[in-house]
């Protein structure tokens, strides 16, 4: 039983993989280095 | 012994509360230990208000010129900053509280009140101070505590600031000495004005064997949560207000250098280097505190991208 | 006027000794409570209302009884005889509940189930009272149409350590944490329900059948981004047209957020939590999937 588990959690990887994911994920990103910059 | 904080020893209690030795010396509460739980609850109780200021009380009692907080509990306030007396709307519920206290047998008195100042900082408007002041006329030994719940989210650590007032007309002997903190513009006023009626005192916390007990097993999960959270995300508002209280400070500061360089054509030995400098390098602080901690943000989010989505199968 | 009350009353006793609860009830409403010959006492009248409404309820006849309760209600309000306004509250639930107002009858019995006092007058209140009333809270609940009412109701009930001793806890516990009922669960829940909540609807379905349906539908669409109609339909035990039917009524409704492509007979589910914050959900379940995967294997001694 252990297994199935531990192949079930493998199997949740990765953990999200959306088009809209890696968008976010890339804006929130610049949002963050732009306010480094501005901070700067 | 650990435990034995826990305590309430009436008698010893009851001979202070005679003695009154607070009223010789306006500074004679230095020192503030709070429980794990008193704390929890507060901030909790704060951060449940949102961008909106709320309100409690404080249950303990005193240890020489230590102020002891075993216990807190939310008032059904609301504002505590856009109205003179916002307590007021409590009364009952205070009063009805202490007796259903005593009838449980809780002897601890309120020793203070707790309020929040979500987003900027902590330390006494002039409604606190006026507050305070009543209070410390009538409830002495009584305190004043103020949560940041949102900086306490981008800090990672609870910004919690405890307060005492001088009697009215009091000059104290020298500044009080206070560990800097940024103060929106538009509160600078209300800070600047009334930050000599009042000083800080030391703050440490204690837990009994059983809250030990309990947090580590919280601690167990801790983790869960510091992976499945991300500080950018909670705190953008928060964020973008600091960047815009910046610029205007910038602002203003630049100003007032142009006015300096103007002046200083007439009375060189009158430039005041001093003020913009501070000023600037207040700003210049505020600014890499921002930074760091959207940096800070921003590693934790690229270090999850990588543990959770680099794995493909 | 005073002989024909005294009359009545007496016949209303003998008809509820034969429990012929509706003759009673009938003997006793033919008295003139606001006949303006005599001065009747408030107190008075309140008793007589209350007790006809009890009557009618015995045999279920919401519509007669509520006649009688919307009457108390303008007395109850100064009435300081606690055992009167305890059944005034309890007659008002449970017309309500008659009258499948589901969520407001749950919320007055649920006000029931926390009375502190044991003992109102002479009347004894036990803890099996308590129980029904909080049982019966549950069930209303479960039985109102999902939506974020009832979520909240479901959450109060979810977080009252009474309830997880309530044989129907499981079902709260499922409904409460949004995952899909199986038949087998829904039928051992019908067993449960009165008459009235087991009627049909015009069109021909139970109460029940509409009020699990629609939470699976809910439960469904956190577990999916999207589904054809025909899975839909089979993982709901209904005919795919139906399932549409219902969900596209929940998405105008603004109970589900969601869209429906019917060329291709397929629902797309949508959930506002930002995907950042889903990413963050995402990691939390792994997190502690893998937590329990290693306290599993500790307890193991491996």
């Amino acid at each position: 039983s252990f297994l199935r588990q531990v192949s079930s959690l493998l199997r949740r990887l990765p953990a999200m993989e959306s088009e809209k994911f890696q968008d976010d994920f890339l804006m929130e990103y610049n949002d963050t280095l732009l306010v480094a910059y501005l901070a700067m | 012994d650990a435990d034995a904080i826990y305590y309430y020893d009436e008698a010893v209690l009851a001979k202070f509360q005679q003695e009154k030795p607070w009223t010789q010396d306006p500074n004679y509460f230095r020192r503030v230990k709070i429980s794990a739980l008193a704390l929890l609850k507060m901030v909790v109780h704060a951060r449940s208000g949102g961008t909106i200021e709320v309100m409690g009380l404080m249950q303990g009692k005193t240890d020489g010129d230590t102020i002891i907080v075993m216990d807190a509990f939310a008032l059904p306030v609301e504002g505590t900053e856009t109205r003179v007396n916002a307590q007021a709307d409590a009364y009952e519920y205070m009063v009805e509280y202490a007796q259903t206290n005593k009838q449980a047998g809780r002897l601890e008195n309120v020793v203070g009140w707790y309020h929040s100042h979500p987003g900027y900082g902590c330390w006494l408007s002039g409604i606190d101070v006026s507050t305070q002041m009543l209070n410390q006329q009538f409830q002495e030994p009584f305190l004043a505590v103020v949560i940041d719940p949102t900086r306490t989210v981008s800090a990672g650590k609870v910004e919690i600031g405890a307060f005492r007032t001088y009697p009215q007309g009091y000059k104290p002997p020298d500044e009080p000495v206070s560990e800097y903190q940024t103060i929106p513009l538009n509160k600078i006023e209300d800070f600047g004005v009334h930050c000599k009626q009042y000083y800080a005192l030391d703050i440490t916390y204690f837990k009994s064997a059983l809250d030990s007990h309990l947090l580590d097993l919280l601690w167990n999960k801790y983790w869960v949560n510091t992976l499945s959270s991300s500080p950018l995300l909670g705190n953008r508002d928060y964020v973008a207000g600091q960047i815009s209280d910046l610029a205007e400070k910038l602002e203003q500061a630049e100003n007032q250098l142009a006015h300096t360089r103007l002046g200083s054509f007439l009375l060189p030995s009158q430039r005041k280097k001093e003020p913009e400098e501070s000023q600037l390098a207040k700003i210049t602080r505020d600014s890499s505190k921002i930074t760091v901690e959207q940096v800070h943000g921003l590693m934790s989010q690229v270090i999850k991208d990588i543990l959770f989505n680099s794995v493909h199968h | 006027e005073e002989q024909v009350l005294i009359i009545r009353e007496k016949l209303a006793e003998l008809y509820e000794s034969e429990q012929q609860w509706s003759k009673a009830a009938q003997m006793l409403s033919g008295i003139d409570l606001d006949s303006g010959v005599r001065i009747l006492d408030d107190m008075y009248k309140l008793s007589k209302c209350v007790q006809i409404a009890r009557l009618y309820l015995e045999d279920d006849d919401a519509v007669n009884a509520e006649a009688f309760i919307n009457k108390a209600s303008f007395l109850v309000s100064n009435s300081q005889q606690e055992v009167l306004n305890l059944q005034y509250k309890v007659c008002y639930a449970r017309i309500l509940d008659l009258k499948r107002k589901f969520l407001e009858a749950a919320l007055r019995y649920y006000d029931i189930s926390q009375i502190e006092k044991r003992q109102i007058g002479d009347e004894e209140i036990d803890e099996d009272a308590l129980e029904q009333a909080l049982s019966a809270a549950v069930t209303c609940t479960i039985l109102a149409a999902a939506g974020p009412q009832r979520s909240r109701v479901l959450a109060t009930l979810y977080k009252d350590e009474r309830c997880s001793k309530l044989k129907i806890y499981p079902i709260l516990q499922k409904v409460n944490l949004e995952r899909i009922l199986r038949k087998p669960e829904i039928d051992a829940f019908a067993e449960e329900l009165k008459p009235h909540q087991k009627a049909l609807l015009p069109d021909n379905s139970t109460v029940l059948d509409r009020a699990m349906i629609e939470h699976n539908l809910l439960s469904a669409s956190k577990l999916y981004t999207n589904i054809s109609f025909e899975e839909l339909g089979t993982l709901l035990g209904i005919p795919p047209q139906k399932a549409e039917k219902i969900a596209a009524r929940m998405i105008y409704e603004d109970r589900m957020r969601g869209s429906i492509d019917q060329v291709e007979a397929v629902i797309h589910f949508e959930d506002d939590t930002e995907e950042l914050q889903q990413w963050d959900q995402q990691i939390a379940g792994l997190c502690q999937a893998l937590n329990d995967i290693l306290d599993s294997m500790t307890s193991k001694g491996m």
